[in-house]
């Protein structure tokens, strides 16, 4: 997270950490219900060498290959209230492209359900689609400015930018947006994810219900704060049906 | 002389005629014709010397036993007698003519020409002797006749009278009215009525004549046409017969076999019985606390059965096995089958444990028997339940704890999202 602020304890009981066994973190994700993890998909399948990318190629992560944690603040520390967990099985989103990052969203299930409590929560899934100008909160063990890794989890809060904004910006760069994804972030850069962060929750807090929804996961950008270069995320609310009929969770 | 006619028809004419009749002469002629048929006869001519009382010339017409007619002269007067356009009709299908003249004619007499045919019987009008005519019906026809039956009537060997096929009425039903066929039309004659009552072992069946009783019996003899009799076990009782019907009869036996037999005439109504089999008698019972006896009666008797059923919210037990309703069944020697059971309360025994939540009892030193109430909570904050509902369950009736929503389905646990227990001040400017 590029020009964060730490997170206050317990503010975020969402969000999950994806580590390898050795307990290095590569991705964040956001606890859905009570045995799901929201992530990005491109978290879950090996680095690409072949131009052949449709689904069924991929390499999955197997799910002994990562665990989850959740109820974490310290990146790399054990914490009193985190819960590590093993992972059932893994389902990327049916239509992800791993080379255009489109619906770059995917469901781990979990072998068991964490124990619930301040640390531990579950996110809300969103019940309208996202607003342009809303403040969105985005949070992250990814890498912080100068690329170092921050001690403990950091958050920003950015606005979700206009589409057609974003997709004129990163057309310039031959990069296509598409209505899967939402684009946040200023003009002038700043604020942002970076890598790390992927598959981490960005959300906002819906007023009427006094809950706090999931409206995407980081999902790409190109370098990360630059001016005109917003975060890319995928939009939660594009895909919630397939989400609530893979996993049967509803608000 | 003696003539045999055997012919259905013929003419029988006196000696010489048309001329006059011999002197001192006696013809008979024997006509016989086939059964069914009886004989007329009339005369065309007829002219005899008359006589006081015809005791001169005359022709007799007679049968086996009886003489039908004398008839002498020209003309009937006080004394004599012609057949002038009369028929003679013959009871029978015998008929016998004579004809006879004295020794000493002074007149010229030419005697008589007669004819004679076989006639057809009505045997179903005619015939008065009540032992020969047809029971039912009568179907008449040239030569003689037949009889049948009504529906459901078989007729006898005798081809006259109508009897039933009674012979297999068997009765197992612990009471019942027996009657004789078509009561209380009069009954078939020549009949053999098998009435069977055959109950289970135990029973003890008790007759009662009832209502019109009326069999044909003799003023001296006992019983000799019809009569009922009863056998049970070794016994047997009666006959009976007559007007008088027998006291009743406890006959002390679970199967009594009513035998009853008919002649082939006569008219009577015949009889009805109603028939009673009770058992010994069982102790009186007591429902089960919580409980009930159904149907409930004041005395119960053999093969009587009762159904113990307890009220809501408890179940019958029986040598440790719970159930809706239990039989028992009065048994032949006085005893029951089994000892009333008791009821015991439905318990719907501990509730499951609910994932993310809790159970808390809402009665005293956590009940769970009919009507406790428990109550699933989840952990909140961080669990909700789903659906909203109360999470209250009552013990039911049929030992499930029950919730007015969900039914016998326990809640869920939902997680509550998005709402952290710190909430950080929105930096949003």
């Amino acid at each position: 997270i590029i020009n964060g602020r730490p997170v206050q304890k317990g503010t975020t009981p969402w969000t999950a950490m994806l580590s390898h066994p050795d307990g290095q973190p590569f991705c964040g994700g956001s606890l859905l219900g009570s045995k799901w993890i929201v992530t990005a998909a491109h978290c879950l399948h090996e680095v690409l060498d072949s131009e052949d990318v449709t689904l069924h190629h991929l390499e999955l992560l197997s799910p002994s290959a990562f665990k989850i944690i959740v109820g974490k603040l310290r990146r790399t520390q054990s914490d009193e209230n985190e819960q590590s967990l093993s992972v059932k099985q893994v389902f990327l989103h049916p239509l992800y492209n791993a080379n255009t990052y489109e619906n770059d969203v995917a469901l781990v299930e979990l072998s068991r359900g964490p124990v619930l409590n301040d640390f531990v929560m579950p996110i809300c899934l969103p019940q309208e689609p996202p607003e342009e100008g809303a403040m969105v909160i985005v949070s992250g063990w990814g890498k912080q400015f100068l690329q170092r890794f921050p001690e403990t989890l950091m958050e920003i809060e950015i606005p979700i930018v206009d589409y057609r904004i974003c997709r004129e910006a990163y057309a310039l760069l031959k990069k296509k947006v598409t209505r899967d994804m939402i684009c946040a972030g200023e003009k002038e850069g700043g604020r942002d994810a970076c890598a790390g962060d992927s598959g981490g929750p960005m959300v906002t807090l819906d007023r009427k219900r006094g809950q706090w929804h999931l409206v995407g996961t980081v999902s790409w950008g190109v370098d990360c704060g630059k001016k005109d270069r917003y975060g890319v995320y995928s939009d939660i609310f594009h895909n919630k049906a397939w989400i609530q009929t893979v996993t049967g969770v509803s608000n | 002389h003696l003539v045999e006619l055997n012919n259905m028809f013929g003419q029988i004419q006196s000696p010489g005629y048309p001329d006059s009749y011999p002197s001192d002469s006696e013809l008979t002629w024997n006509i016989t014709v086939p059964e069914g048929f009886r004989i007329k006869l009339y005369f065309m001519h007829f002219n005899l010397e008359s006589s006081y009382l015809c005791e001169y010339d005359y022709v007799k017409v007679e049968t086996e036993d009886q003489v039908l007619a004398t008839f002498c002269g020209r003309e009937t007067t006080d004394t004599e007698q012609t057949p002038g356009q009369e028929v003679v009709l013959s009871p029978g299908s015998f008929m016998s003519i004579t004809f006879r003249s004295d020794f000493s004619d002074e007149e010229r007499f030419t005697g008589f020409d007669a004819h004679y045919m076989a006639v057809d019987v009505d045997e179903c009008t005619e015939r008065e002797d009540e032992e020969l005519s047809c029971d039912h019906y009568c179907h008449n026809y040239i030569g003689g006749y037949y009889c049948s039956c009504r529906f459901g009537y078989i007729l006898h060997t005798d081809n006259r009278t109508c009897r039933v096929e009674c012979s297999d009425n068997l009765f197992t039903q612990q009471t019942g009215v027996i009657t004789s066929p078509d009561f209380p039309n009069p009954y078939p004659k020549s009949s053999e009525c098998l009435y069977t009552i055959e109950l289970e072992e135990g029973f003890m069946i008790s007759l009662q004549f009832e209502d019109i009783f009326d069999i044909e019996d003799h003023p001296e003899v006992s019983c000799p046409y019809d009569y009922i009799k009863i056998k049970a076990g070794p016994k047997v009782l009666g006959p009976f017969c007559g007007e008088k019907a027998p006291e009743p009869i406890n006959t002390q036996s679970h199967s009594v076999q009513i035998l009853f037999r008919s002649d082939n005439s006569g008219e009577n109504r015949g009889w009805r019985l109603s028939y009673r089999a009770t058992g010994n008698e069982c102790p009186k019972l007591q429902p089960p606390v919580h409980g009930k006896i159904e149907p409930l009666q004041t005395t119960y008797s053999f093969k009587d059965q009762v159904l113990i059923s307890c009220n809501t919210g408890y179940k019958v037990l029986k040598d440790n096995v719970e159930m809706d309703t239990f039989q028992m069944e009065c048994l032949k020697d006085g005893t029951w089958s089994n000892r009333i059971p008791t009821c015991k309360i439905a318990d719907c025994g501990t509730p499951a444990e609910l994932e993310n939540g809790v159970v808390t009892f809402s009665t005293r030193n956590n009940l769970t028997t009919y009507k406790s109430e428990i109550r699933y909570s989840c952990q909140r904050p961080y669990y909700k339940m789903l659906h909203n509902i109360t999470g209250v369950y009552t013990c039911s009736a049929q030992g499930v704890w029950m919730n007015e929503v969900l039914g016998r389905s326990q809640p869920t646990c939902l997680p509550v999202c998005g709402t952290p227990t710190f909430s950080r001040n929105l930096l949003a400017r």
